[in-house]
């Protein structure tokens, strides 16, 4: 996956992603594709929840997934969550929770539970924070006011970084691939860099949906693996996701 | 590139999307959280029943080729748990797999596909 949040010159937030999923669950030879992948794009939905007939939030998930992986919370936040690859993994929260241990919560449940619930973006940056999880994860959240953007790094019981937008020392978007953000990435699967040279040439003035669009669709940034690109601003209370593909020659992930 | 990571320069007018890197827009539906947990997702999974089945007969081939005793353990213990689930998401599941048509454990599995894959 690749998120970003980016405030342009006038403190807009904008808030996209693009969902990869499916790695090694099963590679399509004549079609040149995850097989995983592809099943998952026809259930790809955008749900408007709602209470009292109103928009309690929105979200882009995939059909049968009661959790939220991407969504919005109109006029209060943005929020999308990356997976984070450990050893000290998912696997070890489940067997815990089968077997009794059910401190964590699951990842889907919390990232909901924030969209419903959390009433400002401290109070949500708190929550992913703090809460205790099954899994290891990367949160990243916007808010709705300039300034209010970060990367969250999760193991499964605490926060292991804590990374803010900071316009004052230049840093108008922070960018969350699937690597710790201060680490290098595998070598393999650099997303980071090109999202980022896109970013820069791109630029803070210019930022908007049309040119976040074209960071996410450019390759490997999008790669095989990508079932969706979705778009968001609190500010212009837009929310919009769209299915995607990447013709061959393609990175697999 | 023309070789593997095929990196390119950054893409410019790819929006409104069009074009062989776009699948197609993405559907809208509602879920009213003023119905019971249970009904909500009715409307929903009724329209995905075709392409949920088809995920999860997928994931369940992949399974039985590693794990042949996994699937069983989904299916007759994984649904004895959901009582432990938080409100509301133990009803919002079996609302899900009684509208696809699955067993309840199937949905639990995909449920926690994020937490088995993390690793």
């Amino acid at each position: 996956c690749t998120s970003v949040v980016a405030q342009d010159t006038s403190g807009k937030l904008f808030h996209a992603r693009n969902l990869d999923f499916g790695l090694f669950l099963g590679w399509d030879v004549k079609n040149n594709s995850w097989i995983v992948s592809e099943l998952l794009k026809p259930l790809v939905v955008n749900v408007n929840f709602q209470r009292n007939n109103k928009t309690a939030f929105m979200s882009t998930s995939f059909a049968g997934y009661i959790g939220m992986l991407t969504g919005m919370k109109p006029g209060v936040l943005t929020l999308t969550m990356n997976e984070r690859f450990s050893l000290d993994g998912g696997y070890i929260g489940i067997l815990e929770w089968i077997l009794g241990k059910r401190h964590g919560v699951w990842m889907g449940f919390l990232t909901r539970s924030v969209l419903e619930n959390a009433t400002s973006y401290d109070e949500a940056k708190d929550l992913l924070s703090k809460t205790e999880m099954l899994a290891p994860a990367y949160f990243i959240l916007g808010g709705n006011k300039p300034g209010q953007a970060c990367v969250i790094t999760r193991s499964r019981t605490s926060s292991i970084n804590f990374w803010e937008l900071d316009t004052q020392k230049g840093e108008w978007y922070v960018l969350e691939t699937n690597y710790d953000h201060w680490k290098p990435p595998l070598v393999i699967d650099n997303r980071r860099d090109p999202a980022m040279k896109c970013m820069k040439t791109k630029g803070q003035k210019s930022i908007s949906f049309t040119t976040i669009y074209d960071v996410l669709s450019t390759k490997p940034v999008l790669n095989k693996l990508t079932t969706y690109t979705a778009m968001m601003s609190i500010s212009e209370n837009k929310f919009e996701a769209y299915l995607r593909d990447c013709p061959h020659p393609c990175m697999p992930w | 590139q023309d070789v593997p990571p095929y990196t390119e320069d950054c893409r410019s007018g790819t929006y409104p999307p069009s074009g062989p890197t776009f699948k197609g827009k993405v559907q809208w539906y509602t879920v009213n959280l003023d119905q019971p947990p249970y009904e909500r997702w009715q409307k929903l999974i009724s329209d995905k029943k075709a392409p949920l089945n088809e995920l999860i007969q997928h994931i369940k081939n992949l399974a039985k080729a590693i794990f042949p005793n996994l699937i069983d353990i989904v299916d007759n213990k994984l649904p004895f748990l959901i009582g432990k689930l938080p409100s509301p998401f133990g009803e919002e599941m079996k609302g899900v797999a009684d509208a696809a048509g699955l067993p309840l454990g199937e949905i639990m599995l995909f449920n926690i596909f994020y937490e088995v894959f993390s690793v």
